[in-house]
């Protein structure tokens, strides 16, 4: 670099090999938390287990392929491309349990305001394991709320009818509930299910953990829109 | 473009790799296991200025001599990332959600004189 003019990397070559790594690591620290909109690395409390890690990603997989098959999209289910340069994110958010009775139990989801804050929804899908009683058909009702933050008022409440007849993963869109969730900043979204007898937990299988219901997300950053005047 | 080597002045990419695990987040960030933070450093004299690494095509040898006999006409040129490729990071985030994304441009891949 020109004399007396500060050139980035020159400094760097003057530092002592131990410091020059250490303000390498800090600037590395520095770069990733602020792309991923984060003040401080994250706290882990309870990561999730590997087995049901898998089994949603084995999940998801499935679950693309088939909608692409049923679109006539080629197999692998391209995800739809973004204009290059958009950071895209994918969600997996494992249920927390709620309150439960009888015939109804409750499952959050939650979203960190980061995330919220900084991205916009492209698709979102809600996977339930039904584990049935018996042969038949069970009515369930699916209610999808966004309680705010200190759980009083609830908005953005949709309530949807399924018939369970057999065993296995169901899929719920619930794009729509979560971009509304997003939009508004919030960070839970609350799912309950409502069956119109006493059948045990409602259908949901929650004693294994590789059954556990999530939510899958897709997302991308949002770009500042930007205005053109002519 | 060319990768650092020993006492390499020239304009070159440095390695710089980033072990999460050294730094104590190996818990949060589950792919990869690390970050290439690589970095372009060195000098670009003036005849080199232009030339994204160090061509040696026989156009650029008489462009540089150009160049090297114009210096007062060329400016001042500075060794910058020529080729950068996303960072891919699956991690959890505050709410132990596991979240996939693509930071773009994180990895130097290639230096060159502006």
């Amino acid at each position: 670099a020109p004399k007396g003019v500060w050139c980035p990397t020159c400094g760097l070559a003057a530092l002592a090999p131990t410091t020059r790594r250490d303000v390498l690591i800090a600037l590395a620290k520095q770069s990733i938390l602020s792309k991923l909109h984060l003040e401080d690395r994250p706290n882990i409390t309870h990561p999730t287990s590997r087995g049901a890690l898998l089994t949603a990603l084995r999940r998801i997989r499935a679950q693309r392929t088939d909608t692409a098959l049923s679109s006539g999209m080629p197999r692998g289910g391209r995800v739809p491309r973004l204009r290059p340069g958009t950071q895209e994110y994918q969600i997996l958010s494992f249920a927390e349990s709620g309150s439960s009775a009888s015939r109804s139990v409750r499952l959050h989801f939650h979203f960190t305001r980061e995330l919220a804050g900084s991205t916009e929804i492209l698709q979102a899908t809600l996977y339930l394991f039904w584990a049935v009683p018996g042969p038949g058909t069970y009515p369930v009702t699916i209610r999808l709320s966004q309680p705010d933050p200190r759980g009083l008022n609830v908005t953005g409440a949709s309530e949807t009818r399924l018939e369970v007849q057999r065993d296995g993963w169901a899929t719920l869109d619930v794009g729509r509930a979560v971009q509304s969730l997003f939009s508004r900043g919030g960070q839970k979204l609350t799912v309950e299910l409502e069956v119109a007898e006493d059948w045990g937990s409602p259908l949901l299988s929650v004693h294994s953990e590789a059954h556990w219901p999530f939510v899958a997300a897709q997302a991308r950053a949002r770009t500042p829109t930007r205005v053109q005047r002519r | 473009s060319i990768d650092c080597s020993g006492d390499s002045r020239m304009c070159c990419r440095k390695e710089f790799f980033v072990d999460f695990k050294e730094i104590g987040w190996e818990d949060w960030i589950i792919q990869p296991e690390g970050y290439h933070m690589n970095y372009c450093a060195g000098l670009c004299p003036l005849h080199m200025a232009g030339i994204p690494g160090l061509a040696a095509s026989f156009h650029t040898a008489v462009l540089n001599l150009i160049k090297a006999n114009n210096a007062d006409a060329a400016v001042d040129s500075c060794c910058v990332p020529t080729r950068r490729r996303p960072l891919s990071l699956l991690y959890y985030d505050r709410d132990s959600n596991i979240v996939k994304t693509d930071i773009p441009d994180m990895i130097v891949d290639a230096c060159g004189c502006t």
